[in-house]
């Protein structure tokens, strides 16, 4: 996972989840 | 499960899920090639590599916004993008190309024929993505079906790494059946069709692993600039 910083990054911080 | 009732459609027949696909589109992003380079293959591989890390970035806003979606952990959004991203990307350019003969568009002002495809090497994949646009084009793809598929694309995309099988089978369950209540309402006169958009989707993973492969040589031979987030998903599927 350390590999995948930036990915992961921009998972954590962009915005708008949509849940059912 | 249960079994497939009624469509879960709006009173106007339109599905949830697709509606919100389509309100999760990212905007479009132009190329912008530097005018003060000279055209060479090397600038024209500059350019696509840099709005593909462009678009990379908005799409994973993009599949924040998928529903269901970032109900899954972390580790396994991170597994699925990295699987797919690049079939997500082919799929758009195939998507946009559709009204055009012959000819990819990366970008509204980056439009390549064949001619300008193999001056950039690339003219393998140019041909790969043509098939794919074909495909869709003789289908008369629609965009609801468009946006669903990526998602669709995504949440398929056999990743070795899952750690919430479970999670990520419903995921794929609520797309496809989505796209089974969007084409009940829409084309009941092809019941075929929803078979059909899935069965594009080995030719789309077929293209993706080329092009991959292609940028991954690309990489190796270190002329072309390449940002970060494009070479870490590059670097995730060797």
């Amino acid at each position: 996972k350390e590999k995948h910083k930036i990915l992961h990054r921009l998972l954590q911080n962009s915005s708008s989840p949509v849940d059912l | 499960q249960p079994h497939r009732k009624q469509p879960s459609c709006s009173a106007q027949g339109e599905n949830k899920v697709v509606t919100l696909l389509l309100g999760a589109e990212p905007e479009k992003v132009c190329a912008m090639p530097d005018p003060a380079l000279p055209d060479s293959d090397i600038k024209a591989l500059t350019t696509l590599c840099d709005l593909a890390d462009r678009e990379l970035v908005l799409n994973i806003s993009w599949a924040k916004n998928i529903p269901g979606f970032s109900s899954l952990c972390l580790s396994d959004q991170m597994s699925l993008l990295q699987s797919a991203w690049m079939e997500i990307l082919i799929l758009r350019v195939a998507f946009c190309s559709l009204p055009c003969e012959d000819r990819l568009v990366f970008a509204d002002d980056y439009i390549m024929d064949a001619e300008q495809a193999k001056s950039a090497g690339l003219l393998e994949l140019h041909k790969a993505i043509l098939q794919l646009v074909r495909r869709y084009r003789s289908m008369r793809l629609e965009r609801e079906e468009f946006v669903t598929l990526k998602a669709i694309a995504l949440a398929n995309s056999d990743s070795m790494h899952i750690e919430d099988v479970e999670a990520v089978q419903g995921l794929q369950d609520s797309l496809h059946e989505a796209l089974l209540d969007y084409e009940c309402v829409h084309h009941r006169e092809d019941p075929r069709r929803t078979g059909k958009l899935i069965m594009t989707l080995p030719l789309l993973r077929q293209t993706s692993a080329k092009a991959v492969r292609h940028f991954c040589s690309i990489k190796q031979d270190g002329r072309v600039p390449m940002h970060k987030l494009f070479l870490e998903l590059l670097e995730a599927n060797v």
